[in-house]
């Protein structure tokens, strides 16, 4: 717990008299420690860690009788405003549908946040239609249409007759072009308000991938990009954010598996290297395992 | 240029760096860094070059000796159907792989039956995750690929009699190895790990030594977490062998550093992309110079 280790480092400290700047620099070392073990990029842990020394050298801390409760509450503050105060929402397209789109790394979750997504939705009264656009992973559109099934939703795979290519093939990444395309006329011809849009997982630095995302983020005309990151992802968060951003540019980002123990650090780095809110988490492997995003609460788990 | 710059708290500094964006976590960092500091002072290091050297040779050190898998000899042609022996007599091979949700298990199964496959060995892929939307659909998809059958349930069946009918599959249709894929799901989830001991037990009944490998399927892009996912799924199941997926992105997966220490778990298998080669065995020098870069 945070709170006790700065508690003790200050117990020692006070022994010595009077808190100095060094004082508080000792127990900003362990502000950090705390936020490197909870995988909080490096950078970023640098860079909050300064800010948070700017305000903890003040007299408000090396005067307080309480010193360690003064600093956790400066780096709660600080971080709770890093992470967003108050609940993002998904914006509507005034023109409906509104398209949702759903990108990110092999196996973060976007399959089961595209169909956890169409039952959030649906419970408030709106009525998605998915498309089923990653032609490329084994069965992956089995997947979609499996969970469409056992939900009530209508999830697109191709026109009528439509033949997937070899995923390997020149024509894969057009094929997904017309799944996308064809999805959204017959979306707009079923006069449904709300469409989802799944994309297959992708290496940011996959030059062809990206290149290809960014054409299907074209053809979709999506409303909302959500980059969809796993709550343990490490270091490498910064770097992924960073890369979907801006060759592709993200709305928000959903967090998932935040039903496990990761402290979930990556959500402070996607955020501070992106200036996106994360929209929603992923609580589970149920398609009603979705809420919207508390920041309060994550800041607290981050800091463990 | 870099290589004849001095030795200097700045380097050791930069090298930190490196080590934490590489997800090796700071008591690691630490260690290695204090280990490096002592012994590039009784080497009489002078250089940059020298201190990164070292630091590669420290960290190779630290990964252990490379450790392939350990399958017991397949029987020859025409012995007979393979089943329970003792020691080393040829028996059916049992591999269980598991690990959280994502992380690469299903793709690993197909490539390490493209493997032994490759070894002159005839493996059955023994579908158990009887949870996932459209599993079997996905296995079937590698099985063909590989132009190997595949043994599954229907979903919502009990993984352990997948388990079950498997070995008993393979043993009356003369294959001498078995990989059993298992659901993700989370280490935190006791219910779930304790389903996942029932199937190892079954597996255990059915062949002697069985499962032979136990292999946990690590997301190269996962930070610390990885470590307790090790622990948990270790003390569950007594893992023989970490496969590390996802490493043809930026990640570098430094956990696994940490996870030799504790667990003496070693990596086996590093997994580089999406077809069925792209999983290689594991090198730690050739991984410990792309960490320090
Ligand atoms: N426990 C838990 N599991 C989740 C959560 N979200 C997704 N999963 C699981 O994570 C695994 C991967 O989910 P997918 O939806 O297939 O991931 P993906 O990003 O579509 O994967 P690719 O299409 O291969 O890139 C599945 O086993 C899901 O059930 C979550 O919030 N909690
Ligand atoms: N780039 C890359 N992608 C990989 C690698 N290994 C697996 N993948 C991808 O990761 C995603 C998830 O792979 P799966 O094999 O379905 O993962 P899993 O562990 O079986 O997932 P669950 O059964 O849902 O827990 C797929 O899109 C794979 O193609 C790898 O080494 N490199
Ligand atoms: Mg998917
Ligand atoms: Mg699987």
């Amino acid at each position: 717990l945070l709170t006790t280790r700065l508690g003790g480092v200050f117990r020692q400290l006070r022994g010595r008299g009077k808190l100095s700047e060094r004082d508080v620099d000792e127990a900003l070392r362990q502000v950090r420690l705390a936020l490197l073990e909870a995988d909080v990029n490096y950078k970023v842990v640098k860079e909050f860690v300064a800010k948070v020394r700017e305000r903890a050298v003040g007299q408000e801390v090396l005067s307080s009788v309480t010193p360690a409760q003064k600093v956790v509450k400066i780096v709660q503050d600080e971080l709770t405003d890093l992470m967003g105060r108050g609940r993002a929402g998904l914006s509507f397209s005034p023109r409906p549908p509104s398209v949702f789109m759903v990108v990110g790394l092999h196996g973060a979750g976007k399959t089961t946040a595209a169909a956890k997504l169409a039952y959030y939705l649906k419970g408030r009264g709106h009525h998605p239609f998915l498309i089923a656009a990653d032609l490329r992973r084994p069965a992956a559109q089995d997947q979609l249409a499996t969970l469409g099934r056992q939900h009530g939703f209508t999830v697109w795979a191709g026109p009528p007759g439509f033949a997937r290519p070899d995923p390997d093939s020149a024509v894969a990444a057009s094929a997904t072009l017309e799944v996308v395309r064809s999805g959204l006329v017959e979306a707009r011809r079923l006069a449904h308000d709300v469409v989802i849009v799944d994309t297959s997982g992708r290496l940011h630095v996959d030059q062809d991938l990206m290149e290809e995302l960014s054409r299907v983020k074209g053809a979709a005309g999506p409303t909302e990009v959500l980059l969809v990151v796993d709550a343990m992802t490490g270091q490498d968060a910064v770097n992924v954010a960073d890369a979907f951003a801006s060759r592709v540019g993200i709305d928000g980002v959903v967090l998932t598996k935040l039903d496990g123990d990761a402290r979930g650090g990556a959500a402070l780095s996607v955020r501070a290297v992106t200036g996106k809110p994360v929209k929603f988490a992923g609580m589970g492997e149920k398609v009603e395992d979705f809420e919207p995003f508390s920041p309060d609460r994550m800041a607290t788990r981050i800091l463990g | 240029l870099t290589r004849n710059r001095p030795i200097d708290a700045s380097l050791y500094e930069e090298l930190a760096d490196t080590l934490i964006l590489g997800d090796t976590g700071v008591a690691v960092t630490t260690s290695v860094l204090d280990e490096l500091q002592t012994r590039a002072g009784l080497a009489g290091a002078t250089d940059a070059g020298a201190l990164r050297e070292l630091l590669v040779e420290i960290l190779s050190e630290r990964l252990g000796p490379a450790e392939e898998l350990r399958l017991p000899p397949a029987p020859a042609a025409g012995d007979g159907p393979p089943g329970h022996a003792q020691g080393d007599a040829p028996r059916t091979a049992v591999v269980m792989v598991v690990g959280v949700n994502g992380t690469g298990k299903t793709t690993t199964v197909a490539r390490l039956a493209h493997r032994l496959l490759g070894e002159g060995r005839k493996p059955l892929i023994v579908q158990a995750d009887t949870f996932r939307a459209a599993a079997t659909e996905q296995a079937l998809v590698w099985a063909q690929r590989l132009g190997l059958d595949l043994v599954h349930h229907r979903p919502g069946s009990d993984p352990a009699a997948v388990a079950f009918d498997g070995v008993r599959a393979a043993v009356a249709r003369g294959r001498d190895v078995v990989l059993v894929d298992t659901a993700g799901r989370l280490h935190t989830k006791t219910g779930l790990v304790e389903e996942l001991r029932k199937v190892r037990r079954v597996l255990a009944r059915e062949v002697e030594g069985a499962p032979h490998e136990t292999l946990l399927v690590i997301d190269g892009t996962a930070g610390l977490n990885s470590l307790e996912q090790a622990r948990v799924f270790d003390e569950a199941l007594d893992l023989t062998g970490i496969v590390i997926t996802k490493m043809d992105g930026t990640a570098r997966g430094g956990v696994v550093i940490a996870i030799r220490e504790a667990l003496g778990v070693p990596v086996k298998f590093v997994g580089v992309g999406e077809r069925l080669d792209d999983l290689v065995p594991f090198d730690a020098e050739a991984y410990a110079r792309e960490m320090v870069g």
